[in-house]
């Protein structure tokens, strides 16, 4: 089965 | 001084409407281009992102960058005090703690104003990178909807695979499995029906059924909804606004 990811692995803080 | 005026309530009630679930408590971004909110969910899986621009209002003014702190649940309640044909003025001071909403009658002979508190909200902010998305595909909002209703009760993920030839939406589950199929299409009397597929190449994404049909809360603020994929990379579900865009990115479902 397929894991969700994370949005922050994906786009940077600021 | 933000002053913002909207001929009609229903777009700002549809906008909230639609991001209320996603997101909490959130800044409204004022500056003199317009109004942006950009907020994650809580369990940092999605992203809100909207623009309302300046044009878009029948009269925006603001002299002064300015974060407005606001509860959506609490914004709601107090929308929902006015109709959708009401005109909106939404009004702010520069160190003010409360958002003044306003709304008159198209007979210009009711007016009622309420005051919403604003709060203090230390918000993340989020860099989007640029990306280089593999497929862009452009089709009517209520078969997006419609798509993710039926396969909500089959699976907790949708896969969307886009190749030249079309766009596929498979779900696999318990109780068996489904696919719906789009071919690029063209209507010139209706481009609103239309679906439309810009592909560099293949794309495939496996992606959270219940966020995908979160967003499509925001079905009735557009005809159209893009859908823009790069492989392994969160897809961007974008409802174009008359002046500006209500935009949903979600983190993708990988195989460990």
């Amino acid at each position: 089965t397929p894991i969700q990811n994370d949005l922050g692995e994906f786009f940077s803080m600021i | 001084m933000l002053e913002g005026k909207l001929e009609q309530a229903s777009l700002f009630k549809k906008v909230v409407e639609a991001v209320r679930e996603l997101v909490q408590d959130c800044n409204f971004d004022c500056t003199e281009n317009g109004l942006a909110l950009q907020a994650m969910d809580t369990s940092h899986v999605s992203l809100v992102s909207l623009l309302l621009t300046a044009d878009g209002f029948s009269e925006y003014r603001c002299d002064r960058n300015l974060a407005l702190g606001i509860n959506l649940v609490s914004l709601t309640k107090i929308l929902r005090c006015g109709n959708n044909e009401d005109i909106l003025t939404l009004e702010a001071g520069d160190s003010a703690d409360s958002l003044v909403v306003r709304f008159e009658n198209t007979q210009q002979d009711r007016m009622s104003e309420y005051a919403l508190k604003l709060m203090d909200i230390d918000q993340e902010h989020l860099g989007i990178p640029e990306t280089e998305y593999a497929a862009s595909i452009t089709m009517p909002s209520t078969e997006f909807q419609r798509i993710c209703r039926d396969m909500q009760s089959i699976s907790e993920s949708i896969t969307i695979d886009c190749t030249k030839g079309g766009v596929k939406f498979t779900c696999e589950g318990d109780i068996g499995s489904g696919s719906v199929t789009l071919k690029p299409n063209s209507s010139a009397d209706k481009p609103e029906l239309c679906t439309k597929i810009d592909l560099s190449e293949p794309v495939s994404l496996t992606l959270s059924t219940k966020y995908l049909l979160n967003f499509c809360k925001a079905t009735g603020l557009s005809q159209q909804v893009t859908l823009k994929l790069a492989d392994e990379n969160p897809i961007l579900v974008e409802y174009p606004l008359s002046a500006g865009h209500l935009r949903f990115y979600l983190a993708p479902k990988l195989d460990e």
